[in-house]
C-alpha cells in the first residue's frame, strides 16, 4: 500500500540528510494519488497535500529506520485532525423532544437511517417519534412505518396531510405534546441545486425547528460530494454528518472532503442494511481506510 | 475553458483538473493526457482549441466501442415481434439506493409505449416496501407485476414470473433485484441463483443484464462493474442521477476495460426521465 511505496522512494534518498523541497515531492505525489484514488475532492487534496508538505519538511522523517511508516503517520495524522474528534453521540435536548432532521441525496439512506437512529436511542430507553415526511417517493411513508413496526417504535401518522413541512411541523408539536423524547424527521431525497426542494427543507427548519440537521451522505460518492455538502450546509444549515454503506470497499474519501468544505463532525456510520448497522465515527479507522 | 491559445505545462494541468473532478478518475485521465503529450511532442496539435477537440474525439471513441461488438439481441421492436426471444428478459442489478426500482418504472413506460406488452416483477423480497414501490410503478405505466410476500426467497418470485411470463405470451419480463453491496459474497450468490433459476424457466434468458451505476459514484464504481460482471455478467450499463451536479466520468474506464456499452441515462425521478445514451451529449457535458 501508500507505506511501502514511500518506504521505497524515502531509502532511495535516505543519507543525504533531511527532507527538502526535492526530496519530498515524490512522496507527496504518492499520497496525492492514493487520496485521488480514494475519491477526496482534487482541491481538497491539493489543501492538504500543501499541509502535509509543511509538517513533513520539519520532520525527522529521515532519521527514522523506517522513514515511510514515518511519514505515513504525518499524513495520517493530519487525516485524523481535518476529521474531528471523535463522536460518542447525538446530544439530546435539555428540554424535549430533541427534533433530528435528516437530508441528502436520493438514495444515500434516509430512511433506513431514520430507523437506526430511532433504534439507538429506542435502546437507550428513550421514547421517539419516526415522522415519514417523504410524500413524493412511491411507498416512501410505508417503508419508513414498516421500519417502526419492526422495531416496534411510534411512526407519527400524517392522515391525509401530503405537504411535507405542513407535517414536520404537525409532528413537531405532537412529539412534544405526547412526551416524546426524540422525532426523527425523514426528508425526501433531493438534488442539492433543485432550489424548490432546498427552499423546503428550508422551511420545515423553520417551522420544525430541528437540534440536529443531518446530512446523510453515500460513503461512495467521488468528487461531487463537495458540491453537495456546500450547498446542503450554505442553504440549510448542517450540524453533523452521517456517513452510509461504509460496509462496502468504497474508501470514503468523500467524508474528507464533506469535513473540509463544512466544518461539520460525522456524528455516525451506516455499516449495512440491517437497523442495528449503525456506529459511531472513528476518525483514525477512517484515515487508514482513506490511505488504502 | 481554459482562456489562452497554446498548450503548455499550466494548461494541461488545468484539464487534469477538469477530468478528475468530473470523476474520469487518476489513471484514464493519465492514459488521455500522455496521449496528449505525444501529439505535441510530434507537433499534431499545438492550440487548445484543437486540444479539447481531440480529447473530446478520443473520449467519444471510447464511449462508442462497444457498440459494436458483444450485444444481446435488440427487444423486439413491435408487439410479438420476435418468437425466439419472447419474452425478452431483463435484468436490473446493482448497489443500494442507485436506482434500479425507479429505472424499472422508466423502462415498463417506454417499452409499453412502443405497444409492447410488459410484466415486471418483484424480486427484492428484502427491503422495506421494495414491492409496494414497484407495484406503484407499475400501476403508473400501466402493466402487471409479479410479487409475493416480503421475505420469500428471490428465485422462488423470479421463477414465478418467468413461468407466468412464458404463459401470458408476454413480449417483455422486466426483473428487479433487491440493492446489494458486490463485496457481499452471499447475495452474489443469491444473484447466480437467480440467473439460474431464469434459464430454467426459459433457456436464453436473460437476454440484457443492466447494471445500474449512480453518476455521484467514484472510483468504487469500478469495482462494482467488476465484481457484478464476474459474478452474473453485465451487458450494458444505465447511468442515473446525471440530472445532478455529478459528471460520471467513471464510466469512461469502465467502458475501456469491460467493453459493455451505456444503453441509457436517468435525468430525474419522473416516468419519463430515461433518455437513450449519446456519447456525443455525455461528451459535450463532461467539459461544460
Ligand atoms: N449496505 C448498506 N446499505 C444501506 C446502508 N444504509 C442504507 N442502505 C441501503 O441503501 C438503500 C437506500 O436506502 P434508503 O433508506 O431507501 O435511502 P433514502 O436516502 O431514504 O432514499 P430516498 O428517500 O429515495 O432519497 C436501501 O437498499 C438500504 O437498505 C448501509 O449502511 N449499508
Ligand atoms: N434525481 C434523480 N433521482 C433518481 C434517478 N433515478 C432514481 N432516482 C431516485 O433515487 C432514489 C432511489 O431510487 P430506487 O429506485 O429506490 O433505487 P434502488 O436501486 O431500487 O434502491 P434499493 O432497491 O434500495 O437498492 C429514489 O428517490 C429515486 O427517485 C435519476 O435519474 N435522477
Ligand atoms: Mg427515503
Ligand atoms: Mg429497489
Amino acid at each position: 500500500g501508500l507505506t511501502s511505496k514511500l518506504d521505497a522512494i524515502l531509502k532511495k534518498i535516505k543519507g543525504r540528510g533531511v527532507l527538502n523541497e526535492e526530496t519530498i515531492s515524490e512522496s507527496l505525489r504518492e499520497v496525492r494519488l492514493a487520496l485521488l484514488e480514494a475519491d477526496v475532492n482534487f482541491k481538497v487534496v491539493k489543501d492538504f497535500i500543501g499541509n502535509v508538505k509543511e509538517r513533513a519538511l520539519g520532520s525527522d522523517v529521515m532519521e527514522s529506520l523506517t522513514p515511510g511508516q514515518q511519514f505515513v503517520k504525518i499524513v495520517h495524522s493530519e487525516l485524523c485532525r481535518i476529521m474531528g474528534e471523535k463522536q460518542t453521540s447525538l446530544h439530546l435536548s435539555p428540554n424535549p423532544p430533541t427534533i433530528i432532521m435528516l437530508v441528502g441525496l436520493q438514495g444515500s439512506g434516509k430512511t433506513t437511517t431514520a430507523g437506526k437512529v430511532a433504534n439507538y436511542f429506542n435502546k437507550n430507553n428513550k421514547k421517539v417519534l419516526l415522522v415519514p415526511a417523504d410524500t413524493r417517493r412511491p411507498a416512501a411513508v410505508e417503508q419508513l412505518t414498516l421500519l417502526g413496526k419492526q422495531l416496534n417504535i411510534n411512526t407519527y401518522n400524517a392522515g391525509e396531510e401530503k405537504d411535507p413541512v405542513r407535517i414536520c411541523k404537525a409532528a413537531s408539536d405532537a412529539a412534544w405534546k405526547e412526551g416524546y423524547d426524540v422525532a426523527v424527521l425523514d426528508t425526501a431525497g433531493r438534488l442539492h441545486i433543485d432550489s424548490d426542494l432546498m427552499n423546503e427543507l428550508k422551511e420545515i427548519r423553520a417551522k420544525a425547528a430541528p437540534h440536529e440537521v443531518l446530512l446523510v451522505a453515500d460513503a461512495m460518492t467521488g468528487q461531487d460530494a463537495v458540491n453537495i455538502a456546500e450547498q446542503f450546509n450554505n442553504e440549510i444549515g448542517l450540524t453533523g454528518v452521517i456517513l452510509t454503506k461504509l460496509d462496502g470497499d468504497a474508501r470514503g474519501g468523500a467524508v474528507l472532503s464533506i469535513k473540509a468544505v463544512t466544518g461539520k463532525p460525522i456524528k455516525f456510520v451506516g455499516t449495512g442494511e440491517k437497523l442495528d448497522a449503525f456506529e459511531v465515527f472513528y476518525p483514525d479507522r477512517m484515515a487508514s481506510r482513506i490511505l488504502g | 475553458i481554459l482562456g489562452k491559445k497554446e498548450i503548455d505545462k499550466e494548461t494541461l494541468e488545468r484539464l487534469e483538473e477538469i477530468m478528475i473532478g468530473a470523476d474520469i478518475g487518476v489513471k484514464a485521465t493519465d492514459n488521455l493526457i500522455k496521449r496528449i503529450e505525444e501529439k505535441v511532442q510530434r507537433k499534431e496539435l499545438s492550440d487548445i482549441s484543437g486540444l479539447t477537440g481531440y480529447l473530446k474525439d478520443e473520449i467519444r471513441a471510447i464511449l462508442k466501442s462497444p457498440q459494436s461488438s458483444n450485444n444481446p439481441p435488440a427487444p423486439p421492436s413491435t408487439k410479438g415481434e420476435i418468437e425466439g426471444s419472447r419474452p425478452y428478459v431483463i435484468v436490473v442489478i446493482g448497489v443500494n439506493g442507485v436506482g434500479k426500482t425507479t429505472t424499472i418504472g422508466k423502462l415498463a413506460h417506454r417499452y409499453k409505449g412502443e405497444g409492447k406488452d410488459v410484466l415486471l416483477c418483484a424480486g427484492d423480497t428484502f427491503r422495506a416496501a421494495a414491492i409496494e414501490q414497484l407495484q406503484v410503478w407499475g400501476s403508473r405505466a400501466g402493466v402487471d407485476v409479479i410479487g409475493q410476500k416480503a421475505g420469500a426467497d428471490p428465485s422462488a418470485v423470479v421463477f414465478d414470473a418467468c413461468t407466468a411470463a412464458k404463459q401470458r405470451g408476454v413480449d417483455m419480463l422486466i426483473i428487479d433485484t433487491a440493492g446489494r453491496l458486490h463485496t457481499k459474497v452471499n447475495l452474489m450468490e443469491e444473484l447466480k441463483k437467480v440467473k439460474r433459476v431464469i434459464g430454467k424457466v426459459l433457456p436464453d434468458a436473460p437476454h440484457e443484464t443492466l447494471l445500474i451505476l449512480d453518476a455521484t459514484t467514484g472510483q468504487n464504481a469500478i469495482s462494482q462493474m467488476r465484481l457484478f460482471n464476474e459474478g452474473i455478467g453485465v451487458t450494458g450499463l444505465i447511468i442515473t442521477k446525471l440530472d445532478g451536479t455529478a459528471k460520471g466520468g467513471i464510466v469512461i474506464g469502465i467502458v475501456d476495460e469491460f467493453k459493455r456499452p451505456i444503453k441509457m441515462i436517468g435525468v430525474g425521478e419522473d416516468v419519463s426521465d430515461l433518455i437513450d445514451f449519446n456519447a456525443d451529449d455525455f461528451v459535450d457535458s463532461l467539459f461544460a
